[in-house]
């Protein structure tokens, strides 16, 4: 599922707020 | 879990509430309106397609503050998204519009159904015709288009008639992106609990302020899912007449969603 959201993904993944 | 809830759902608002409610007599004008429906359809899905994927841009950002979304596996951030982002903007639209004139906050001012016209139909301009009243249906190219957006008002003026607090609101989305009952979840349990939490806390909050009957009045959770399909549905018949645009002209973020 990452793979196929890697926008998502990368949203995610920038700074935990 | 309260305050979480509201200070998340402010935090990533792009708009405060008195803002839009000191504007919502600032519609657009009727040339203005004009130029929205002289667009050719692809380019007003384009438009719409990238203002919605700012909207969730912003869903993701108040998922990210809310207590415990984190702590889940990134799958499960990934289905509540994917499958709460657009039900998240759809209730956040009641703080955007004016239900007393039936328009909504987009670019900068406030419109009614007629500012999305292009969306379902070729827009005037280069063919030699004049207003777009009196179009023969023949024209209507996504006829299901106007339904959708008809609908998405509708939705709209049902929530606003409800008067609900911005900490209403804020737990409203949060209830609809924290749902155990989306498909594909791995760690649903994990979901359930982190859902219960925010029940309870709603409740709590409705009891301190006399709203409980809100919980009666608000519109069935069905109604947002059929918002949805119907804006994929609309989307699939965009794709069929220009079968050639969508991969480049779309927000990656809204192509990799819908």
């Amino acid at each position: 599922l990452q793979e196929k959201h890697r926008i998502l993904h990368k949203l995610l993944q920038n700074g935990n707020s | 879990l309260t305050q979480n809830v509201l200070k998340s759902y402010l935090e990533t608002c792009a708009q405060r509430t008195e803002e839009l409610q000191r504007r919502r007599w600032e519609t657009f004008s009727s040339q203005e309106v004009c130029a929205y429906q002289r667009q050719s359809m692809a380019e007003m899905w384009q438009r719409c397609a990238g203002r919605l994927t700012e909207a969730i841009q912003q869903v993701v950002e108040f998922a990210k503050r809310l207590q415990g979304f984190m702590d889940l596996c990134q799958h499960d951030q990934i289905v509540l998204l994917k499958a709460g982002a657009l039900e998240v903007v759809l209730v956040g639209m009641c703080r955007a519009f004016n239900a007393d004139n039936r328009t909504v906050f987009f670019e900068g001012k406030y419109g009614g159904t007629e500012l999305f016209r292009a969306l379902g139909r070729a827009g005037d301009s280069g063919r030699g015709r004049g207003q777009a009243e009196g179009t023969a249906s023949d024209e209507e190219l996504l006829p299901g288009c106007h339904d959708l957006i008809s609908s998405i008002f509708d939705f709209a003026q049902s929530l606003c008639a409800l008067h609900c607090s911005d900490s209403e609101v804020a737990f409203l989305c949060a209830l609809v992106l924290l749902n155990a009952s989306r498909p594909w979840l791995q760690e649903q349990a994990k979901v359930a609990v982190l859902q219960g939490h925010l029940e309870v806390a709603f409740r709590l909050l409705l009891r301190r302020t006399q709203r409980e009957e809100l919980l009666a009045r608000l519109p069935p959770a069905g109604r947002l899912r059929a918002l949805c399909s119907q804006h994929l549905e609309q989307l699939q018949a965009f794709h069929r007449l220009h079968p050639g645009l969508l991969p480049a002209a779309f927000p990656p973020l809204y192509r990799e969603l819908f």
